[in-house]
């Protein structure tokens, strides 16, 4: 029964209301893990350090959180845009950021994954845009709204990186707005219709090893005083 | 005067006394994804006059100790953390969001009275 107390205790300590029980481990970048290292070799060696500036973003924060995302691809009923792709709109659940917290970095992770396609293959143009409405009519397609990023894939690509402070900062004012992401992978130049079997198989393997996530810091200012006020 | 040096035994004197609480004991490390556990040091121990005018302790706690040392009444100077660190968590909430936080003073480095 204590240790039970004890437990909610603790857990509260560390912004939890319950104890988590997840099915599976989320991986976890390298970013994540380096500073978490940094901090733990600078605590034990006593080196004094300032807990709300995440020094490896450059950014001030206490809470990194990596959201996974929770979205879902679209398949439109009417046959697709020759020059498309895929689409597939993203969603990522920021109640878990309390609201005394300021967003500090809000980073999308589009991970399109190793070898996705021949760099013999066609050049892709990625386009993301703000869903406009969660759904038109009985379609769940979401309906686009302002392209915000549209830029060709680069070759070898890695991880793509979308500063998404300003939209993050809107959807945690108003969660309402939180409708998600339209994400949108096109053919650049498409040459007119009929199937090209290795474009098909470019948007397959690209829609089996797409990973989204957001990465956002926030600071709590009950634990980190404004760092500009000098101590009296 | 000098006051009688009471013959303390060093163990019961104040001190930091490590304790380091496995995550697995608790069941934690399935949400749990480092640190593997938990340093959760306490500080414990008499601090007696002789200790004060030694040991990292505070000009108070040697008032304290003097006073003591007249009149039993007024309790001893108290064995208290002196030097703390921070702890980072790296865990995985219901959300399967993966969070890192920092935690200012959690672990006992140092004690004094």
């Amino acid at each position: 029964q204590t240790l039970q107390f004890q437990e909610r205790d603790f857990l509260q300590l560390l912004g939890l209301d319950k104890v988590p029980s997840p099915q599976k481990f989320q991986p976890v970048p390298h970013i994540l893990k380096k500073i978490f290292h940094n901090q733990e070799a600078a605590a034990t060696i006593g080196v004094s350090q300032d807990l709300c500036n995440i020094k490896e973003l450059g950014v001030r924060g206490n809470a990194l959180r990596l959201l996974p995302d929770q979205g879902f691809f679209l398949y439109s009923k009417k046959i697709p845009q020759a020059s498309s792709c895929l689409q597939k709109l993203l969603y990522f659940n920021l109640s878990a950021v309390k609201d005394k917290e300021q967003l500090t970095m809000a980073q999308l992770g589009l991970d399109l994954g190793p070898n996705t396609y021949y760099h013999l293959g066609p050049e892709l143009e990625l386009a993301l845009s703000l869903v406009q409405e969660p759904h038109v009519g009985d379609q769940a397609i979401p309906k686009p709204g302002k392209v915000f990023v549209l830029q060709s894939v680069p070759w070898p690509q890695g991880i793509l990186h979308f500063n998404l402070l300003d939209v993050a900062k809107d959807w945690n004012n108003n969660l309402q707005k939180n409708v998600g992401l339209f994400l949108e992978i096109l053919v650049k130049g498409h040459r007119g219709p009929g199937v090209n079997y290795q474009l098909e198989d470019t948007c397959a393997r690209l829609r089996c090893s797409l990973h989204a996530s957001l990465m956002v810091v926030t600071l709590d200012p009950e634990q980190c005083h404004h760092s500009s006020r000098k101590k009296r | 005067a000098v006051l009688p040096a009471p013959n303390v035994s060093c163990k019961n004197l104040c001190h930091r006394h490590q304790l380091f609480i496995n995550f697995r004991d608790l069941g934690w490390h399935k949400w749990i994804i480092a640190p593997k556990g938990f340093m959760a040091n306490y500080c414990h121990g008499d601090c007696p006059f002789s200790l004060t005018t030694s040991l990292n302790s505070s000009n108070y706690a040697f008032m304290q100790a003097l006073m003591h040392a007249v009149d039993p009444a007024i309790p001893q100077a108290v064995c208290i953390p002196t030097k703390l660190s921070p702890i980072s968590m790296l865990y995985q909430d219901n959300d399967d969001n993966v969070i890192l936080r920092h935690y200012d003073d959690m672990v006992v480095d140092e004690c004094g009275c």
